[in-house]
């Protein structure tokens, strides 16, 4: 891990003596490896290595007598700094409350809109999920059978109506039944296709979401990026949830995505189950990405 | 990018960021540009655009030695076991695989193996529909054995020529779900003796540096043949497959791009490593 290969690095400079700026220098090259090798963004990587440089070569590194430990726990500093701290669900503005969900095909959106619904619930509100994907075969099928395994409405109109007419039916149907938060599913779409990405920002227009958040694949490399500043510039994210966190992916797409669009992480998917969701602890996502 | 006559630092900048921006990897990145520069100091290279060249010549090399025998020009009886992590596109592909045999001549039928998520039984019988093609399911919980020797069984008796299997996505750190993996074979084997089979990993191209762990394990489990990479129709250039290629001898079979029926075709490694420059 860092903390080893840094040791190694240090133990073989300190033999010459003091260490100096261009030994730190050699230590950054390996946190560079490592951050990338957790797929963090190449040029996020870049700034990120920049500022602890700079925090190794004005704090106490130098001088230290563990230069490895000193590194590496300003690394996971600059981590938990940069992740941000967990933030809560705002549901705010009058009843219902909308969340739009959004993001790359097989990403996790219509699990984690059943995984929100429970939570929700459990939290006293009452919601209705809203079946928006028309174009994917038996998407509809699949979030209300998720519904009825959990006992949640499912808003739908199978797949010929158009997802903004649907969501517009929704919200009236919401109101109506007194529902006070409301799931939109939508289908998982290519930030390079401006058609869908119309279709995206109609229906956040007309719903007006108080969270539109990207659901996005822990495994997700380089793209990450790319794909995040596309859906924010469209349709102004307001959170990521990060899936798939159960696997062993280190999930340096969260630091790229959170340092590229500044939006905070809600929640992790850890598991296929509707109670898979967890909230984000900055802390323990550092030390994954750090390996 | 490379229109500069001149080759200086900011050149072996910009190739590195394209490089490792593709998800070929740190290391591999790295080595490949540093490789470059020695060929400049050596005076083999003397320009930008000679350097990528080199470049290119070097990736396409590297993937050149593939050459699976693909699924359309496989004699016999074939089952096609696609499996890969939630997600990547096995069902999408496995319909598109179909439709894609049968354009070729083959007699398809998809099996309905993942019995487990919501609405995947459904999902395949809907593009069952829209290819023609016959799907035999269990029932939701069922056990994914049954349905694949139910579905080479039947594929035997009706006379159709390949069977394809979609299984549940899964992770492959869920070493009881892998374990579900590893008798696919052996069933198989039983319903058709005489049967080929062949395990493709359904890859994400948007995947990062775990796809070698994704694909490693999957190897383990069920002997995967090769890869098909989805979702190239994204940004994401899928330079994991280097990796894969490289440390595991496992080769691109077909590559998915789009959410179309038609939006499958055998892996072109030339084009494929163009693209990754541009
Ligand atoms: N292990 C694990 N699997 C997950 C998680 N979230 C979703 N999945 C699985 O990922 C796969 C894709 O999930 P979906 O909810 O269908 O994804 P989607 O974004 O709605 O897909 P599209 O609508 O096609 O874009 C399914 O197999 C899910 O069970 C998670 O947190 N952990
Ligand atoms: N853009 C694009 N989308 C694709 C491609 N292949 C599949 N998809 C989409 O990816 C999503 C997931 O596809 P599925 O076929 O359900 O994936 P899966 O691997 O079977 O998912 P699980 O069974 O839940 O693990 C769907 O929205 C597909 O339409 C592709 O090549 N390009
Ligand atoms: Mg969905
Ligand atoms: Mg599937």
């Amino acid at each position: 891990n860092l903390t080893d290969r840094l040791t190694s690095i240090f133990s073989g400079l300190r033999s010459k003596g003091a260490l100096t700026e261009q030994d730190v220098e050699e230590a950054m090259r390996e946190v560079r490896m490592s951050l990338l090798e957790a797929d963090v963004n190449f040029r996020v990587v870049k700034d990120f290595v920049a500022r602890v440089k700079e925090r190794s070569i004005g704090g106490d590194v130098l001088q230290s007598l563990t230069p490895a430990q000193q590194v590496v726990k300003i690394v996971h500093e600059e981590l938990v700094a940069l992740l941000g701290d967990a933030a809560p669900l705002r549901l705010d503005g009058q009843p219902p409350a909308v969340i739009m969900l959004a993001g790359l095909q097989g990403s996790g959106k219509t699990t984690t809109a059943a995984k929100l619904a429970l939570l929700l619930r459990k939290q006293k509100q009452l919601p209705l999920l809203v079946a928006a994907d028309t174009y994917r075969p038996a998407a509809v099928d699949q979030l209300v059978y998720l519904g009825k395994q959990l006992d949640v409405p499912v808003y739908s109109e199978g797949t010929s109506s158009k997802p903004p007419v649907i969501v517009a039916n929704a919200l009236r149907e919401a109101r109506t039944a007194g529902r006070t938060v409301v799931i939109l599913d939508t289908a998982g779409r290519l930030h390079v296709d401006n058609a869908m990405m119309e279709e995206l920002r109609e229906i956040g227009a007309l719903s007006r979401p108080s969270e539109t958040l990207l659901v996005a694949d822990a495994m997700t490399g380089q793209d990450a990026v790319r794909v995040a500043e596309q859906f924010h510039e469209s349709v102004s994210l307001t959170g990521l949830i990060l899936t798939k966190v159960d696997g062993d992916a280190r999930g340096g797409a969260a630091l790229s995505i959170r340092q590229v669009t500044g939006v905070p992480i809600k929640f992790l998917g850890t598991s296929e189950k509707p109670d898979g969701l967890e909230t984000f602890h900055p802390d323990r996502l550092a030390q994954r990405i750090l390996g | 990018l490379f229109r500069r006559p001149v080759l200086d630092e900011s050149t072996w900048d910009e190739l590195t960021q394209l490089l490792m921006e593709s998800d070929i990897g740190p290391s591999r990145a790295f080595r490949l540009v540093e490789h470059a520069r020695e060929m400049v100091e050596g005076e083999t290279l003397k320009t930008p655009v000679e350097a990528e060249t080199a470049l290119r010549r070097q990736l396409v090399e590297s993937l050149g030695a593939a050459e699976p025998m693909l699924l359309e020009d496989q004699p016999g009886r074939l089952a096609v076991h696609m499996v890969g992590v939630n997600g990547s596109g096995k069902t999408t592909t496995s319909a598109k695989l179909s439709a894609y045999l049968r354009h070729r001549g083959r007699s398809t039928l998809l099996a309905a193996a993942d019995t487990f998520r919501a609405a995947a039984i459904d999902q395949l019988q809907v593009w069952g529909e829209r290819t023609g093609t016959d799907v035999i399911a269990g029932q939701q919980g069922s056990d994914l054995g049954a349905v694949v020797f139910d579905a080479v069984h039947a594929a035997r008796m009706r006379g159709l020529d390949t069977v394809i299997i979609d299984t549940a996505g899964r992770l492959h750190t869920k070493t009881n779900l892998m374990d579900e993996l590893s008798k696919l074979r052996r069933v198989a084997t039983k319903a058709d003796p005489d049967v080929t089979q062949v395990a493709l990993l359904v890859l994400d191209a948007t995947t990062g540096q775990n796809a070698l762990m994704q694909a490693k394990r999957f190897l383990e489990a069920v002997q995967v043949d090769g890869i098909i990479l989805t979702k190239l129709d994204g940004t994401a250039k899928g330079g994991v497959v280097f990796a894969v290629f490289e440390e595991l001898n496992l080769p691109i079979w077909y590559v998915g791009s789009g959410e179309k029926l038609t939006d499958l075709a055998p892996f072109d490694h030339l084009a494929f490593v163009n693209a990754l420059f541009r």
